[in-house]
């Protein structure tokens, strides 16, 4: 039986499809079949797992849109045991287009089931909203990983967050956890990132994942090359801790 | 009559409110009267220029839902000239509420007439996303500043926010100009960086702003005391940087 997990934030730019992209090929080289499923509009997962975004192939969209079965719109990459539901530009209509359908939060929850059997990940990169597609997301989900840039902008958003996440447990997943809070762009020379650290853990206390997800330029340049960290450069402080925090969530659910 | 701009790109965290805050915060310290109007529900630019988010007072909602006069929603900030209208987290549900109201990508348009005379300048915050609210930003707007962050996803996504200024221009906003592009979080040191402000000049040319933006961890502090880098640390590189983009486009329309 497969985890889902959804990586979600609204605030921009924390790191929430770094995270997808890096912890599914850790998990997928530790030798756990993984999906990565886009739902983010910018497909930037797509890309940074070196597919082509204005492909023709069928993608996320013709899920919500065509009832296309999610087993087509699968791709593999170039990460051993993982794979990936390619998002489009065209997702961003989706949300509008869905709003007058029956269930329309609970349609990705559906095409999910079919494949949950062959997958013992499936990692759900949202867009930073929270719109019907991310509500979808967090509705098929088991649990959510929530990135918090160390910055002060990323603290302020977290309640709001929290309580969305509270109202679709309320209403449309009662059993959807907080897979925890996990800190990036860390910068140890920074007054400010060790007071959001210091803030964070505070808070959400053992929520907080231990491994912290450090600046790290390789984790940014491994995108443009299609990559993720692990293949761009296996020894790099992003690889390192993206391979610890896979390790992190197995031990954590007794499957090292 | 006011210049009306619009600081938009739906990729995340590629520093849209830190440049809405700190050049209105320029403009503001060079006496031109300026408002910032936060169309974002995260309401960044409300807290960042030091306003409670979650004071009952009117906000941007308001003028979409209730029809609230925007003068109403006014508040001064602590910088001289520089106003704002706040947002609140409620926007987040304007956008389908709006969907049935006739001349919905016009509300905001129609909303500032009343207030162009009072402003030399206004810069609209938008959301990462491009949506309805962001829609009408654009709508309102005589022209849009792009931040790009040196970063590989961030030119990924500039390809989609041209197609959705080209179809804003030839149905709902056709005087609609690209105020220039602005290179954000610019760190020297980094190859990444570099080729991506090559890449960006290749492309857009002059189009793009000739200050380029510095990452500087005093833009990341300011925030947290709800100032603007220039009355927090005014001899910042931060500070700065936007001191010379406002001078940069005051030069530009021949208002220095
Ligand atoms: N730990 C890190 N060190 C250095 N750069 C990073 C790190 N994590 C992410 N980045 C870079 O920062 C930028 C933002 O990260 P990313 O795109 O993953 O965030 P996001 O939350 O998915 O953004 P969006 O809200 O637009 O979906 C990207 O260019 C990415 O390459
Ligand atoms: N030049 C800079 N140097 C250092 N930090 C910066 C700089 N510009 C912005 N930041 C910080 O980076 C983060 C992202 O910037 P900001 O929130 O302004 O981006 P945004 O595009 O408005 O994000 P969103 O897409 O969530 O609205 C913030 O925490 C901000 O304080
Ligand atoms: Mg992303
Ligand atoms: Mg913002």
């Amino acid at each position: 039986m497969s985890k889902i997990i959804a990586i979600a934030n609204q605030k921009g730019g924390v790191g929430k499809t770094t995270t997808t992209i890096n912890l599914g090929a850790s998990l997928g080289v530790l030798e756990f079949k993984t999906l990565i499923i886009d739902a983010d509009p910018q497909a930037n997962a797509t890309s940074g797992t070196g597919l082509n975004r204005k492909d023709n192939k069928l993608s996320l969209y013709d899920c919500f849109i065509n009832e296309t079965g999610i087993t087509k719109t699968i791709q593999s990459t170039s990460v051993p045991n993982l794979d990936i539901v390619p998002s489009h530009l065209d997702l961003v209509g989706a949300e509008v287009e869905i709003i007058n359908t029956p269930n329309r939060e609970k349609i990705l929850k559906g095409a999910i089931q079919v494949i949950r059997e062959k997958y013992k990940f499936i990692l759900i990169d949202c867009a930073p909203s929270l719109g019907l597609i991310t509500v979808n997301a967090l509705t098929a989900a088991d649990s959510v990983i929530i990135p918090v840039q160390c910055e002060y902008f990323a603290l302020e958003g977290l309640g709001k967050l929290l309580q969305t996440i509270k109202i679709i447990q309320a209403r449309l997943n009662p059993s959807l956890t907080i897979e925890g809070f996990l800190l990036t762009m860390y910068d140890s020379r920074l007054n400010l990132a060790n007071q959001v650290v210091e803030e964070v853990k505070k808070h959400f206390q053992d929520m907080v994942f231990s491994t912290i997800i450090h600046r790290n330029v390789k984790l940014g340049e491994a995108p443009s090359y299609g990559e993720a960290a692990i293949i761009y450069d296996v020894n790099s402080t992003g690889a390192i801790n993206y391979l610890n925090l896979a390790r992190e969530l197995l031990q954590k659910h007794g499957m090292t």
